[in-house]
C-alpha cells in the first residue's frame, strides 16, 4: 500500500469514501515469469498463480482500508474476502486491460492475447474477462468508479456465513451511497450510470466463478505449484 | 479459522485501517 499518509480531507466536490479508496488502491505488481523456464502452459499457469498469490496479500491489506470494513467482526471480514477474492483479482485485471485491444494485462510485464491464453488452456476465461473489459471500455470506466465498484463487489459478495448481516448491509449502503454521490456530481448527464455500473456485477460474479472452477481443476491436476494463500482461498470456495 | 489461517493472520496483521 502507498507509504503516504491518508487524506484527511477531500477537495470540494470529492466524495470522502471515494478519496480514501483511491488512496488505498494497491500498487501494481510485476509477474516476473521465470526466464530459466521454457514457455509452456505450466509456466504460464505457474506465473499467474504466483502473481495472484502476491496480489491477494495486497488485496487483503487493501480491504482493511475500505472505510467501515475493519469495523466488521473478523469472521465477517474473512467471509467476504473468501467469497469475493477472485472478483477483486479479475476486476483489477479488467481495469488494467481497458486501453489494450483484445489483450489481458495480468501485469505490466505479463500481457496475454487469445493465442497465448489458448496455449495456457485459459481461452474461455480470457474471452469472459474480455467481455467485461469491453463493457467497461464502452462506459469509459473511471478510476474512481473502479475503486468504488471493487469495494462494492467485496461488500456484496453474498457469503453464506455472515454473522452480522446488518453491519455488512451498512457497509454496502455506505459504498453504494459513495458511488451515487460521485455519479451525481461527476455524471449529471447520465442519471443511470450508477445502475449501469452495478449491472456489470453479475458478469463479474459469473466470470469469477468460472475462474475459480478452472483453477480448482488445475489444483486437482497437481502439475502447477500454488502458494498457500491462493490454495487456501481456492479451498474456501 | 484454523482452516483459513493465512487469511486470518493477514487480516489481523495488516496495517492499521483508515476509518470514517
Amino acid at each position: 500500500l502507498p507509504q503516504r499518509n491518508p487524506p484527511f480531507s477531500s477537495s470540494q466536490g470529492e466524495n470522502k469514501v471515494v478519496t480514501l479508496l483511491l488512496w488505498a488502491e494497491p500498487e501494481r505488481v510485476c509477474a516476473m515469469p521465470d526466464p530459466a523456464l521454457p514457455d509452456s502452459d505450466i509456466k504460464a499457469l505457474t506465473t499467474l498463480c504466483d502473481l495472484a498469490d502476491r496480489e491477494l496479500v495486497l488485496n487483503i491489506s487493501w480491504a482493511k482500508h475500505i472505510p467501515g470494513f475493519s469495523s466488521l467482526c473478523l469472521s465477517d471480514q474473512m467471509s467476504l474476502l473468501q467469497s469475493a477474492w477472485m472478483e477483486i483479482l479479475i476486476l483489477r485485471v479488467a481495469f488494467r486491460s481497458l486501453t489494450y485491444e483484445d489483450r489481458l494485462v495480468f501485469a505490466e510485464d505479463y500481457i496475454m492475447d487469445a493465442g497465448q491464453a489458448k496455449s495456457a488452456g485459459l481461452l474461455e476465461l480470457h474471452t469472459a474477462i474480455l467481455q467485461l473489459v469491453r463493457r467497461y471500455r464502452s462506459m469509459r470506466l473511471e478510476t474512481e468508479e473502479f475503486v468504488t465498484l471493487k469495494a462494492i463487489a467485496l461488500a456484496n459478495s453474498d457469503s453464506m456465513h455472515i454473522e452480522d448481516m446488518e453491519a455488512v448491509q451498512g457497509l454496502q449502503d455506505s459504498l453504494h451511497e459513495a458511488l451515487l454521490d460521485y455519479e451525481h456530481v461527476q455524471h449529471r448527464e447520465d442519471p443511470r450510470r450508477t445502475g449501469k455500473l452495478i449491472m456489470t456485477l453479475p458478469l463479474l460474479r459469473q466470470t469469477s466463478a468460472k475462474a475459480v472452477r478452472h483453477f480448482c481443476s488445475i489444483k486437482q491436476d497437481g502439475r502447477v505449484p500454488m502458494h498457500k494463500l491462493f490454495l487456501e482461498l481456492l479451498e474456501a470456495n | 479459522k484454523e482452516k483459513h489461517k493465512i487469511l486470518h493472520r493477514l487480516l489481523q496483521n495488516s496495517s492499521s485501517p483508515v476509518d470514517l
